[in-house]
């Protein structure tokens, strides 16, 4: 049949036997729900910004993705989240880079669309546009998890031992991080 | 990170893809997710996509742009267009994958990853979801 919504939740080292029974069904159903809400919207005879848009909250809302309230720490245990949509009729398009304290990023992100001349907004500006925009803003302690804590902790740890062991880690010129698979959360 | 694509009863598609970065990362990194053409793209002529995995190859390649792209100027389907790009990922060492909706509702899910969290729906309401390879 014709398809009229697709989504995704991320990707990487997802293998069945580091998946509990729980833990599996737990993403199934948060996935049948935001499927179910972008769909329901599209029903209604609402656009399909609308329906994006309802649906990415799902997933931002739900603390097992990499996103909103499941967010990645940052090295200095910040979560700097970003969002992004874009119209493909009248091809406008929204993005916030690096914000803390928006609660719904791509609420943010259709706001800019919206609601002004710019394309994009990054940090303090963005989150200060969208409380002008009159969208949720919490406390950044809202998106902390134990488990997205935890991973941060166990990153560091291994940023540590292996600069220590290995002299060719911290090369001149070198000052990014390194990407491993267990880092997109 | 999380992303969606859809086609209304008007036949306007949309994008959104939003992300809470990498862990660990510093000096304000920004990944590919925020970025139009990169990470985000819609245009009613072609194809709705959102990008996720290592954000750095998706900027360089411009993946959801060069996706669109291919069937506009290539006259690819949505699903040969998926493979190409993430191919190109893919030979450049980065790994993700995306989701793709074009103008007359098929699909694409590409990934080159162990598993990608997603799902679909029909016009008709039939949901499928799918986590790993």
């Amino acid at each position: 049949g014709k398809y009229v919504m697709v989504i995704h939740g991320g990707a990487g080292t997802i293998l069945k036997k580091n998946m509990t029974p729980e833990k599996e069904a737990a993403y199934r159903a948060a996935l049948k729900e935001a499927l179910t809400t972008g769909y329901e919207t599209l029903q209604a005879g609402k656009t399909s910004i609308d329906a994006v848009e309802a649906t990415i909250r799902v997933l931002e809302d739900c603390p097992l993705f990499n996103a909103g309230k499941g967010a990645v720490f940052t090295h200095d245990g910040r979560n700097e989240m970003d969002a992004a949509i874009m119209n493909g009729k009248t091809l406008e398009a929204g993005a916030v880079a690096g914000v803390s304290t928006i609660r719904n990023p791509i609420s943010a992100a259709r706001a800019v669309m919206e609601k002004s001349e710019h394309v994009m907004m990054t940090g303090r500006g963005a989150e200060q546009f969208a409380k002008d925009a009159g969208l949720e803003i919490v406390d950044p302690k809202y998106f902390w998890t134990q488990e997205r804590w935890d991973g941060l902790q166990q990153a560091l740890k291994e940023d540590s031992l292996k600069s220590k062991l290995d002299h060719s880690y911290q090369q001149p010129g070198k000052l990014g991080i390194e990407n491993r698979d267990n880092k997109f959360g | 990170t999380v992303g969606a694509v859809a086609l209304d009863k008007s036949g306007n598609l949309a994008a959104a893809t939003s992300t809470g970065g990498m862990t660990n990362k510093k000096y304000g990194r920004i990944g590919d997710s925020p970025i139009i053409g990169a990470g985000t793209y819609a245009n009613n002529k072609t194809v709705a996509v959102s990008c996720t995995g290592w954000g750095e190859f998706y900027i360089r390649n411009v993946v959801a742009y060069d996706l669109s792209a291919l069937i506009a100027y290539k006259g690819l389907s949505v699903e040969e267009a998926g493979k190409t790009v993430i191919a190109k990922v893919d030979a450049m060492g980065g790994d993700g994958g995306l989701i793709a909706l074009d103008k007359d509702g098929n699909i694409a899910l590409p990934f080159n990853t162990e598993g990608m969290y997603r799902g679909t729906v029909t016009a008709d309401g039939k949901i499928e979801i799918y986590i790993y390879k």
